[in-house]
């Protein structure tokens, strides 16, 4: 989950491409309009189905169960969703996913944590993407991390950036034991 | 309108700054939690109250006209509503403005307008800020406007960093115009 552009497809692309060969991925991506991002995640030829709310800012279970029959879950190590862009709606809807990873980005600003609580408080992640252009920012990464902990002290917080591929192997090892707790 | 971090109330910092002792501006903030950006805006001595809707996604009616008794309109050139950060939700609820302004930025990537038609169909006005920041993405601005102006032919396009000012005199003359034009 992310504000529009903060680089949630960009985050999956590495990801998939790094991992694919060691677990077998699956992806939902969700969307107001386009398969723009569904197609960006077809390139690695695994299972991936877009949802096109077409209002709806939010992706709900309903929509999620509606495209389940796509996927062979005995053949699937790690499931991931991607949300629409929005840092606040998505946090409302229980998608039934184990765990759920909110992404800023360094351009956005640091006072996101703080004036969108909601999302972070029900994380188990959270992602500072891009932090190759932090510097020409004046983004205070010390008290995004402050203020996230402060929402929900229970957070890992990962700085990345899904350009350079700086942080990702965290990232990738975070995801690999998940997988393997849940085995 | 804009997604979080895309540069609203930047915006309406240098919007006061350059404009306050032409016209008379007043604002209202809106956000899930904080003051932050009020207090932003409190700096430059001009009418501004924050709603905070707490978990609710964007501002509407009801909430505006619970506030416009802190506001003299007699008085007021320019009145400006800072939505909560949000591409999707905030395009669903009138609130009786003469226009929508909507901002991208961009970091965010060039596709937003396809993704998100809905609050590109409703504005007046789209701004593409941090065009400072060009030169580190790969950003189509063409594209940008050829897809907004493919949702909506009537859209004014502004190029705009307020970082540096630059394209800000444009946007100015716009506003100017539009207060003109409602004497
Ligand atoms: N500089 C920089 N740009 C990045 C990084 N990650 C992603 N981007 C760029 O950010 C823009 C948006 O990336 P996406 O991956 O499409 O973002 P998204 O969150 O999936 O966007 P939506 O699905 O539309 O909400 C693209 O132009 C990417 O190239 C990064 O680490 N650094
Ligand atoms: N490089 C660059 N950064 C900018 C520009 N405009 C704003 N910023 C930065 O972007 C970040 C977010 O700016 P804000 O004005 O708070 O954005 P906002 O849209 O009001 O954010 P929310 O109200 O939280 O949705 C801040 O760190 C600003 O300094 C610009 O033109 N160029
Ligand atoms: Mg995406
Ligand atoms: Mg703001
Ligand atoms: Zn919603
Ligand atoms: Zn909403």
């Amino acid at each position: 989950m992310s504000s529009p552009g903060s680089g949630k497809t960009s985050l999956l692309e590495r990801t998939i491409d790094s991992l694919k060969n060691e677990l077998k991925i699956a992806v939902i991506e969700g969307d107001l309009q386009t398969t723009n991002d569904a197609e960006r995640i077809e390139k690695y030829n695994i299972p991936v189905t877009q949802i096109n709310t077409d209002g709806a800012c939010h992706l709900d279970a309903n929509m999620v169960d509606g495209v389940l029959n796509n996927y062979n879950f005995k053949e699937t190590d790690l499931f991931v969703i991607e949300n629409v862009g929005n840092l606040v709606c998505p946090a409302g809807f229980d998608l039934g996913e184990d765990d759920r990873v909110v992404m800023v980005s360094i351009p956005e600003g640091d006072d996101k944590p703080i004036k969108y609580p909601v999302i972070f408080r029900k994380a188990s992640v959270v992602l500072i993407n891009k932090i190759d252009l932090l510097a020409y920012t004046n983004f205070n990464i010390a008290k995004t991390k402050k203020d996230s902990l402060n929402i929900n002290p229970n957070l890992k917080i990962f700085e990345i950036s899904c350009k350079t591929g700086e942080g990702l192997d965290s990232w990738f090892d975070w995801l690999r034991e998940q997988v393997r707790k849940k085995r």
